[in-house]
C-alpha cells in the first residue's frame, strides 16, 4: 500500500534492521496463519492424541480424490479429524462424543460431508446388527434428544465407516455430537467396538467456513 | 520475477522461512515443519511500473524507456513492489479439541513479485 508521501513501504527507504525486521515478519506469519485459520490464538492441546492414533487415522484416510470445486464457488475448506470421547460407554453401548473448535463454528461452519470410523471386533463367522443412534443438543437446554436412528449390518472384524446423514451434520455445525452404538440382540462378553489407542473410533468431515452466507456472482 | 541477490535495489521477492519449531508452534501444527512465507522488496522506479514480472516482452520494454525518459524523478510515483503470484499453504494441525484439521489457506506463500 503506498502511504501518504507516495513512497511504499517495501521501497526499502524506511528499513529497519536485520533484527527488529525478522521480528516484524515472524508477528506477521503468526498473525496471518491464525487470521486465515479463524482463531484468535494458537491452540492449546487440552487432549493430546496418541501417535498410535494418529499413525492410523492417517493411514485409513486413503480414499478417493474428492470433487473440486471451481475457485468462485469455494470458501476456505477444511478437512477434520475428530476423535471420539468414549468415557460413557459400556458393555451394552458405545456411546461417542465429538466436539468442534467454537471459534470456526462462530464464522459459520457448513458440514458438506461426514463419516464416523469405527473398529469392530467380532467373533469369527458371525454378523452382528447395530443401532446407531444420533443425539443432538435441545435447542433451549444441554439435554441430549435423540434425532435420528439407523441400523447397520457388520459381518466382519476390522474398520467400518458409516456416511452420516443431515441431523448428524447440523449438530456438528452447531459445535458437539453424541452417537451411540448398541449392538441389536446379542449379549457380548465385551464391548464388540473397540477404542484403544490405534483403535479410537473417529469422525472425518470436509467443513466449509462461512459457506452459508456466500453470495453467488454470476 | 527476480530473486534478491547481493546488493540489488530493485524490487525482487525476498525468501523467508518460519520455522514452526523455533516459534514454539511445532506441538500443534503437524505438517509442515515451517512456512516458507517470502516477501517482496526493492524499488519500483517509473520505467518498469506496470509490469508485474518486470520485463514482459521487448515491446513492453522500449515503451517503458520511453515513459521513464519523459518522467520527472526515477523513484516514487506510487509505484510499489508487490506480489504477482502467490501460492496456497497447506496445514495439517491440532484444534483446541484435539481434532486434525487439514486446510490450503489460500495466498500464502509469495512466488513471485513485481511492480504495481
Amino acid at each position: 500500500t503506498p502511504r501518504a508521501d507516495s513512497q511504499c513501504l517495501a521501497c526499502g527507504k524506511h528499513a529497519l534492521d536485520l533484527e527488529s525486521q525478522r521480528k516484524l515478519l515472524l508477528h506477521l506469519a503468526k498473525r496471518s496463519i491464525l487470521d486465515k485459520l479463524h482463531l484468535s490464538q494458537r491452540p492449546t492441546l487440552s487432549r493430546p492424541v496418541s501417535r498410535a492414533a494418529l499413525r492410523t487415522v492417517l493411514q485409513r484416510l486413503h480414499g478417493p480424490p474428492q470433487r473440486v470445486l471451481p475457485e468462485a464457488d469455494r470458501g476456505q475448506e477444511y478437512e477434520i479429524i475428530s476423535f471420539a470421547e468414549t468415557g460413557l460407554s459400556n458393555i451394552n453401548h458405545t456411546r461417542l462424543d465429538f466436539h468442534f473448535f467454537s471459534d470456526r463454528t462462530a464464522g459459520g461452519m457448513e458440514i458438506l460431508q461426514a463419516s464416523l470410523m469405527f473398529f469392530v471386533q467380532l467373533p469369527p463367522n458371525t454378523t452382528w446388527t447395530l443401532k446407531v443412534r444420533v443425539f443432538v443438543l435441545g435447542p433451549r437446554d444441554a439435554s441430549l434428544t435423540l434425532a435420528t436412528q439407523r441400523l447397520l449390518e457388520v459381518d466382519a472384524s476390522g474398520w467400518h465407516q458409516l456416511l452420516l446423514g443431515s441431523e448428524a451434520q447440523a449438530a456438528c455445525s452447531q459445535g458437539h455430537l453424541t452417537l451411540e452404538l448398541v449392538p441389536e440382540g446379542q449379549v457380548s462378553q465385551s464391548s464388540v467396538i473397540l477404542s484403544g489407542a490405534a483403535r479410537r473410533p473417529f469422525m472425518t468431515a470436509r467443513v466449509r467456513v462461512g459457506g452459508k452466507h456466500r453470495v453467488r456472482r454470476h | 520475477g527476480i530473486d534478491c541477490q547481493g546488493g540489488s535495489r530493485m524490487c525482487c521477492r525476498q525468501e523467508f522461512f518460519v520455522d514452526f519449531r523455533e516459534i514454539g508452534w511445532h506441538d500443534w501444527i503437524i505438517q509442515p515443519e515451517g512456512y516458507t512465507m517470502n516477501f517482496c522488496t526493492g524499488q519500483c522506479p517509473v520505467h518498469v511500473a506496470g509490469m508485474p514480472g518486470i520485463a514482459a516482452s521487448f515491446h513492453t520494454a522500449v515503451l517503458n524507456l520511453l515513459k521513464a525518459n519523459t518522467a520527472a524523478g526515477t523513484t516514487g510515483g506510487g509505484s510499489c513492489c508487490v506480489p504477482t503470484a502467490r501460492r496456497p499453504l497447506s496445514l495439517l494441525y491440532y484444534d483446541r479439541d484435539s481434532n486434525i484439521v487439514k486446510t490450503d489457506i489460500p495466498d500464502m506463500v509469495v512466488e513471485a513479485c513485481g511492480c504495481s
